[in-house]
């Protein structure tokens, strides 16, 4: 018979740790609107 | 081990602002008509490194075109950018550049520029204005009669039309034309040119004077008439070529 394995949750605190409020960096481009956008 | 690569420029890292402005100031200095064109976005930057201190910059650059006609004196930075309810245009430029050992050169530049849709300013502003075409019959008669107006009142030299810039037309509530259009002094004065129109040619390069007139003309329910022309005084070495002899 074959039986699933059990895989342990990955405990929370093996994640990657992210500070509280992480916000991801906004992608390069494109850049700011200096005024507006048409 | 190699040095990793370095990481891909930001649109808004100094050194693609940098890039910009070289570019649009480029590309304002290297245009012969209409207006000059404002940053609004850096679109997209690609930097190809050609070898220590050597790269090669592409920009895909998002312009608005501003109040400032390109024959005028005044700095970029005070040139108000067409507002969206006035009926904006945008420029749509590829530059590509050279940098080497920090210092930025334009090697070429391709814009393309579009009045926004008529759709999104009426959504906005839905009496706004909107722009019209340069060879429009009532544009045309607006822009003859305005300078003929501002000539036959002037004590200041004969003026002569350069160019167009701008037309718009209201339809309501009164029927109006504003138009806008770049001029250039002659060698006569306006009340010579009442006797001799002929005789009146533009100033020699190194005595042009070059400027620009608003004017509106309501034609219904009233009529009225309102021009106002400014000239810059002669700036040395700029120069004006009729539409059609541009160089590329």
């Amino acid at each position: 018979p074959v039986a699933k394995r059990a895989v342990a949750e990955v405990a929370q605190h093996d994640k990657v740790p992210r500070p509280v409020g992480f916000v991801p960096p906004p992608p390069p481009c494109p850049g700011k609107i200096h005024h507006f956008k048409i | 081990v190699p040095a990793a690569p370095p990481a891909p420029l930001g649109c808004d890292d100094p050194e693609s602002e940098a890039a910009a402005a070289v570019a649009v100031n480029y590309i304002n200095g290297h245009s012969q008509h209409g207006y000059k064109f404002a940053l609004n976005r850096i679109e997209n930057i690609r930097v190809l490194p050609q070898g220590l201190n050597n790269d090669i910059i592409f920009l895909e650059l998002d312009l608005l075109e501003t109040t400032c006609h390109i024959l005028s004196p005044t700095p970029l930075a005070n040139c108000t950018v067409r507002s969206f309810t006035e009926h904006a245009v945008e420029g749509d430029c590829d530059v590509k550049l050279q940098r080497v050992d920090g210092i930025l050169s334009v090697l070429a530049s391709k814009c393309h520029s579009h009045a926004d849709s008529s759709e999104d300013v009426l959504q906005l502003c839905p009496d706004c204005p909107l722009l019209a075409s340069l060879n429009n019959t009532e544009v045309l008669t607006a822009v003859t009669t305005s300078l003929n107006e501002h000539n036959s009142k002037t004590a200041d030299a004969y003026l002569r039309l350069l160019e167009i810039g701008r037309a718009k037309i209201q339809h309501h509530p009164t029927h109006a034309v504003s138009v806008e259009f770049a001029v250039a002094a002659t060698n006569c004065s306006a009340e010579v040119a009442k006797v001799n129109v002929e005789a009146c040619q533009l100033l020699p390069e190194d005595q042009s004077n070059f400027g620009f007139c608003t004017a509106t003309m309501v034609t219904h329910p009233s009529q009225d008439l309102r021009v106002d022309c400014q000239l810059y005084g002669h700036q040395p070495g700029v120069t004006y070529s009729q539409p059609g002899q541009d160089t590329s």
